[in-house]
């Protein structure tokens, strides 16, 4: 029980730092999760702290939103590459960001999908679902007493990539 | 291998039999306000064995088409997910593809796998095997939940490492 | 102290509906307050529900994100129109908006600031700050070892309305 | 009246002394992620006399430019809300503006108008004659915090219609 604890800590915190260095897309930017009890970490708590690019080491809270959503993606993508599920499911993780921020987290994203999971995103923002492979539109049918909702799906791939155009 | 479609009866907003998909490997759901984007991924969530308390209603009778204004329009609701393996992406019906099927009947819930009633338990297992944890909480993020995973207390980070090892 | 909180709550119950209609841009939209104890509101609590235009009353808490929004600017609102402060600062209030919901919150907030208050916005969204009269732009400056802010001010009412061209 | 600018002194990012403005009757604050967006908000809302928890901080000396690195550059934060009346949009120092200050010396605050020092509960009068009532809370939205206005318990609303009459 120990020595799995132990094997999931030492994967996760030695490669979500470079899980965020490519989301900030900058090799300044350091995220290091540590235990509070070096010896037996399963018995304190676990530590997060990251650091954007071009500042100093400041505690979480101190994070801006969109600091803290990139920050939270991390961890998120980080904990899978242990124990990765198959696919992800992500409603509006994008509402705090900003449009570079959107760029970065799309394109790693985008790249993982071709070789490591499969994602299923709901946003609201241009900016992010022009990156992916296929659209699924909802719409509510009018007329009924309550919502109805109705789908269309839209193949993005037959079309040249946005991303040579957006870059 | 990778999620192919959902099949839906009834379920939150929508009404009837309807096919969504197919999904790629990165697809984006999209529409306005209260089109039922959010109601897509609590299908997900459900079909997937999540508690009634994630899916935003008091009890599962709630699922059921109309249950909010008072009008349900069945007794049951049902979300089926295809589960297919990589390569076949638009491959019909290849026999290596999963049904994983959840279907509210009265107050209880029926699971299936491939149109076969299993128990609750075999059908976690079934998940488990293709790294389907519902516990881990490792792969679905809600509406308005994404900043609170940087946020949490370190005590309930060790937690996390926990349900993961 | 009873005639006050009478006063107050029947003032914000009969224009929230008003003001619902005109954030929804409908007039089939309706927003009510009512007191759980008729006869005496302040001992009680009081409920508030919303009907988005096309559908029927149901509880608040299925509403979605977006949904959910738009009903809190509209109590917002009115609560303001009984005890009206002279400026409003809001952050992130378009964060779940689509397109659509943005562009009449906007346009509410235009409307109103020409007559009943100011409004200060922070956004991250064109389609919602293209609608005001000056832009301030924050930018950090780089090289410091913390966020340094700085600002650069940008008056858009020099520039034909983007209104009219975006109607 | 309206909020004509504001005068920041190593008050969170804002590092030395900043006039910020001028604010029109719609105003939009926009820039990058952690660029410093929700700080300003923070000034506006520590001028009005805010508690410090809705500050983001845990006391008031973290507010001073530098403190969550641990260098402080000063020992002093300072905010002024220059405060006018219709029509001098532009009008720089006309005798009508009000100039609310709030300093931070030491670990207490000092509040002064138009220079003078004032006591707290001076400030806040003279603050609500113009309709400004922190307590209310009916004109400030945190980031994050809209939809939960429309989600209060049914007691929690009875509580803001004591607050607002
Ligand atoms: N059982 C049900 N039957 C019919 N309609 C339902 C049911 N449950 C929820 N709804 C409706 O579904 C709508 C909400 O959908 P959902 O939360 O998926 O919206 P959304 O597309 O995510 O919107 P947003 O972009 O604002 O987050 C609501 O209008 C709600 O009334
Ligand atoms: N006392 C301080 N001195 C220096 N920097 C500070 C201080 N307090 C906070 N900061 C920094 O200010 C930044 C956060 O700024 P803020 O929260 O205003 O960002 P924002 O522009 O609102 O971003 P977002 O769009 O992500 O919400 C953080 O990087 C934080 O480290
Ligand atoms: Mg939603
Ligand atoms: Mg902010």
């Amino acid at each position: 029980r120990y020595d799995r604890f132990q094997d999931a800590f030492e994967h996760v915190s030695t490669i979500i730092d470079d899980i965020y260095k490519k989301l900030s897309n900058n090799t300044s930017a350091q995220a290091f999760l540590g235990p509070e009890n070096a010896e037996e970490p399963y018995l304190e708590g676990i530590s997060y702290n990251c650091i954007a690019p071009g500042k100093r080491f400041r505690p979480m809270d101190n994070l801006s939103g969109g600091e803290k959503t990139v920050a939270a993606l991390a961890l998120l993508f980080s904990i899978h590459s242990y124990q990765p599920a198959p696919f992800f499911v992500l409603d509006e993780i994008d509402a705090a960001l900003d449009n570079t921020n959107i760029n970065r987290v799309a394109r790693y994203i985008m790249q993982e999908t071709t070789t490591s999971f499969q994602c299923i995103v709901i946003s609201l923002k241009e900016e992010f679902y022009c990156h992916t492979d296929a659209l699924i539109g909802i719409y509510s049918e009018a007329g009924g007493e309550c919502t109805v909702s109705r789908t269309l799906t839209h193949d993005l791939t037959q079309y040249p990539s946005t991303i040579s155009a957006a870059s | 291998g990778f999620l192919k479609r959902l099949e839906l009866e009834n379920f939150k907003s929508y009404k009837g039999f309807q096919v969504i998909g197919p999904f790629k490997r990165f697809t984006a759901i999209i529409g306005p306000n209260g089109a039922g984007k959010s109601n897509l991924m609590d299908a997900i969530s459900f079909v997937l064995g999540e508690k009634t308390q994630h899916l935003r209603v008091r009890n599962l009778k709630d699922l059921i088409h109309g249950a909010p204004i008072g009008k349900p329009v069945a007794s049951r609701a049902k979300v089926t997910a295809v589960y297919g393996e990589e390569g076949d992406e638009e491959g019909e019906g290849r026999e290596e593809d999963i049904h994983f099927t959840r279907i509210i009947v009265g107050s209880g819930t029926e699971y299936r796998i491939n149109g076969k009633i299993v128990s609750p338990s075999d059908y976690q297992h079934k998940l488990e095997t293709l790294g389907i944890l519902i516990k881990a909480k490792n792969f679905l993020v809600f509406q308005g939940a994404v900043e609170s995973i940087a946020m949490k207390t370190p005590k309930e980070r060790t937690h996390l490492f926990e349900e993961i090892s």
